[in-house]
């Protein structure tokens, strides 16, 4: 699964993911990467939110909403919402995998709870950052 | 930040001793093209929408990543592809799922955002709502475009421990082979979009 979020120099948050979803996939299964506030989430107000990982905990955990709402309601930074869901919420339910996230003043998150996730970030200094383990 | 773009481009249990130095630095490469691509639009004045788009646009292109040409095989051997797109200053949004002829699946999610009344599409109307646009940017292609050999023995390999574990009949096998399955990196891979 891939995904993106950004923030322009209008203050614009805009999110998207994209993904083949799982192999041997039966039924027309459907994870959550199409599901808005799973897998995909944006709000100026608050964060944009992409997620890949075992999709039907992404689902079950309203991930992408549930970081976002942590920051809207309860006053979590980011960090401390994207960690929350990840590393605790998730855990919790067994389900693996993570995040990229990004709020209004443009810090950003990537959170996961696997040995590894593909990423990377710019700011607007153009520093770039690119990970792919723990 | 005045601007910022982040991206990823997959989760699992990847392991390094796993990846060959060579593939690493595709991936690095590809990972840095792509968030390039969004970091020039925005540095230019552009919207976030453009820029996740076109920065999706290059991974769904890449036959390294499980969307668009390196997209995973169903069970009955065919590439079914989800997206989804949101808009963070109306809180629009669209998406995609289960669409099988659509070159960027992420242009489309999109489109379902601007040009329907709709927020989820699926399958074979999907499918269809991507012809009837006739936009050149929603680019239509046979199910074979799909086909990378990678992913097609993945399915192969997941399909014959399928094969395996009916095969052992006794409820303690069935067992023993589902703890197999949690140790194994590759099995459990197979199990995330």
């Amino acid at each position: 699964t891939v995904g993106c979020v950004a923030l322009d120099k209008n203050g614009n948050i805009a999110a998207g993911t994209s993904t083949g979803g799982m192999t041997n996939k039966k039924y027309g299964r459907i994870g959550d990467a199409p599901i808005i506030g799973s897998g995909t989430y944006a709000n100026n107000a608050t964060c944009g939110v992409s997620s890949t990982g075992h999709g039907e905990y992404f689902i079950r955990a309203q991930v992408a909403y549930d970081i976002s709402a942590l920051m809207e309601y309860s006053g979590l930074t980011l960090k401390e919402a994207t960690d929350k869901v990840i590393q605790d919420k998730l855990v919790k339910l067994g389900g693996t995998g993570g995040v990229v996230a990004l709020d209004h003043y443009g810090n950003i998150s990537m959170d996961f709870n696997t040995p590894g996730m593909y990423r990377a970030m710019m700011n607007d200094k153009g520093e770039l950052v690119v990970g792919m383990y723990k | 930040n005045e601007f910022a773009i982040v991206i990823h481009g997959g989760a699992g249990t990847i392991l390094k001793e796993n990846m060959t130095p060579e593939l690493e630095q595709e991936y690095n490469a590809k990972l840095t093209e792509a968030i390039q691509t969004g970091h020039e639009i925005l540095k230019n004045g552009g919207s976030s929408m453009d820029a996740v788009e076109a920065t999706i646009r290059v991974m769904e292109d890449s036959p390294l990543f499980n969307s668009g040409k390196g997209a995973v095989f169903t069970h009955d051997g065919i590439n079914s592809l989800d997206a989804s797109f949101m808009d963070g200053q109306t809180l629009n949004a669209g998406a995609v799922a289960g669409v099988t002829t659509v070159k960027n699946p992420i242009s489309l999610a999109r489109k379902v955002m601007t040009d329907s009344e709709h927020v989820l599409l699926s399958g074979d109307g999907a499918d269809a709502f991507a012809k009837a646009l006739q936009d050149p940017n929603i680019e239509i292609v046979s199910n074979s475009y799909f086909y990378t050999e990678n992913r097609f023995k993945s399915l192969q390999r997941v399909l014959e421990r399928e094969k395996e574990t009916e095969n052992q009949a006794t409820e303690e096998n069935k067992t023993a082979m589902r703890q197999l399955e949690l140790k194994d990196p590759y099995f459990k891979d197979s199990k995330y979009g």
